[in-house]
């Protein structure tokens, strides 16, 4: 179990660092390790350092880089332990349109090797899908779905 | 494997039978404020089993059956049908090229599940969904204005989750 | 004191009707008291009916319908005490263009009346700007602020 | 009274100094995601007297001064002015068409207030705001991703905002 945590760990670490760099267009991200007083990991720490920027705490961190920094984390999550289908609720509401861009592409490149359900309200991120849903409410107060042609 | 369909039934604003057919790729799902796009994402965490009222945005279970509109009276049932694609077999325990695993609610009666149409133990189908490599990824769904979460965990949280997917 | 209490309480709730109804174009939303057992005000909640649907609690709004109505709230709230200026950052995240056009219009009539600072990435709500400034940040990880152009 | 005038300098990632001219009626600032944007709002809750961490996003008072870029080195103040149109007399102990306060920061010292440019003690410089309705306000100033916060409060929370403003 331990073993397992390790592998799952370092193959997270791994990904991180690389989708990371590939969002931010630079800069570097880890995970640090926090031991106990036995030496066991009781604890694991995201850390980054942007582009131009010096390492910082999280809390310092954008809305939009922290969006950003989520996702590049999640992804990881997701490839190295994949789960059948991903459902994202509006992930992308805090980034500008040139990390609108940046996630759209992550999205596209992961999702020939998994399904992706995606709400949004951006175009950007509406142009990398394969199925387009619209849902609306009449005034009786009921939602409907309707297929939408993709342009 | 993949989730080929989606059909909701009285569940939340879906008060008629709505059907989604996914792509096995991506889906992408838009529309106007309030429309009930969040509302697909809560009843798909249902019917994967989630019971927390503040994942499902609900104060009660009552909350997920329509409760009428300005138009139209409460209806006293909600559904939520997941129907899987299973030619790879992935399910292991069920043998059909497609999986349909419906989560159905009563008023004031507990909800139960279907599988294919029969009704099946709360257990079993979390055994099913877990054989699936489904349910134990929760952290597979994202909802709205929570993509951040993961940041603010504390060490020990974040460590969790690490250990929740190993 | 108590009398102040209820002066603005009434002065909020007629304002947070008025605003919610124009922005939602319909609907009611009212403030309901909670007396303790010495029948003195103890706490207010926000009571709201969308328009179309039924009377519904706060946690089952839309992000979209929650930060609308907030927003309302708010703005009942500077109108009944001004503050000498107002700061607002990313208000209008979740809104859809729809929504968005009816923030911009309020914040476009209030400004009659206060002084606004907002922080958007809203095309529309930008168009209400009487000053723009665009923040950069060059490779060198420092803010630069341009004045610009409204056209 | 409105606010005419910003200055930042060594507040955050403003290493040069910053001034920003304001609209009495509406001014919008947009950016790219980590411009600064925020920052700017961080700038105006310090120097109004904000001392919570958590309000400007800082775990420890240092992080408010410009810890150094790539290629900068990091400064050891930060000060944020705020200049107001005092024409109409709105600060009553003031007597001049324009009242600067100014708030400044070195690390590992305290913060030192500025009234037109001579020292002030927090004190008087918050009776200042207060007597000019400001201060009292900081419900006036919403954080990012803070707009729906107001709505989650408890109904005591709710009750004690509206005993704030009244
Ligand atoms: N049981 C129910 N019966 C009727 N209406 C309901 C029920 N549960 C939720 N609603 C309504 O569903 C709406 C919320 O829908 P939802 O959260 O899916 O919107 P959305 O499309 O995600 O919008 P946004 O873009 O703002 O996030 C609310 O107006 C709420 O009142
Ligand atoms: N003391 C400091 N020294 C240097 N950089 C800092 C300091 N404090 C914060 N930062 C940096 O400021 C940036 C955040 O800026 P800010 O929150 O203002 O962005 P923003 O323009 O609001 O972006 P968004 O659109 O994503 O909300 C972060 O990259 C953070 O590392
Ligand atoms: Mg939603
Ligand atoms: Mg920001």
């Amino acid at each position: 179990a331990k073993e397992e945590f390790e592998k799952t760990l370092s193959g997270v670490e791994k990904y991180f660092a690389e989708f990371f760099r590939k969002m931010f267009k630079g800069g570097e991200a880890s995970i640090e390790r926090i031991f106990d007083e036995y030496d066991e990991v009781s604890g694991i720490e995201i850390s980054v350092r942007l582009p131009g920027k010096r390492k910082q705490s999280l809390p310092l961190l954008s809305g939009g880089e922290k969006s950003l920094t989520a996702l590049a984390f999640l992804f990881a999550i997701f490839k190295v332990k994949p789960a059948p289908f991903y459902v994202l609720d509006e992930v992308d509401a805090a980034l500008d349109e040139e990390n609108v861009v940046k996630f759209s592409e992550l999205l596209s490149e992961e999702s020939s090797f998994a399904q992706f359900v995606v709400i949004t309200h951006n175009k950007e991120t509406m142009q990398r899908a394969d199925m387009l849903y619209g849902i609306t409410m009449q005034e009786d107060g009921i939602s409907k779905a309707v297929s939408l042609k993709l342009v | 494997m993949y989730l080929e369909k989606v059909t909701l039934y009285g569940f939340k604003t879906f008060r008629t039978e709505t059907e989604l057919l996914l792509s096995p790729k991506v889906t992408c799902i838009v529309g106007p404020n309030g429309s009930g796009k969040s509302n697909i994402v809560d009843g798909i965490r249902w019917a994967l089993g989630e019971h927390r009222l503040s994942f499902l945005r609900a104060s009660s279970m009552e909350d997920l059956i329509f409760s009428g509109s300005a138009f139209k009276k409460p209806l006293s049932v909600a559904s939520v049908k997941l129907t899987f694609n299973n030619e790879d077999r992935t399910f292991p325990v069920v043998n059909t090229p497609r999986v349909s695993i419906e989560r159905r609610i009563y008023r004031s009666r507990e909800s139960g599940y279907f599988l294919n149409g029969n009704p099946i133990r709360l257990q079993d189908v979390m055994k099913i969904f877990y054989s699936a490599g489904i349910f134990n990824h929760m952290y597979a769904i994202v909802s709205q204005g929570k993509v951040s979460e993961i940041l603010l965990a504390k060490p020990e949280q974040k460590k969790n989750l690490i250990e929740q997917v190993a």
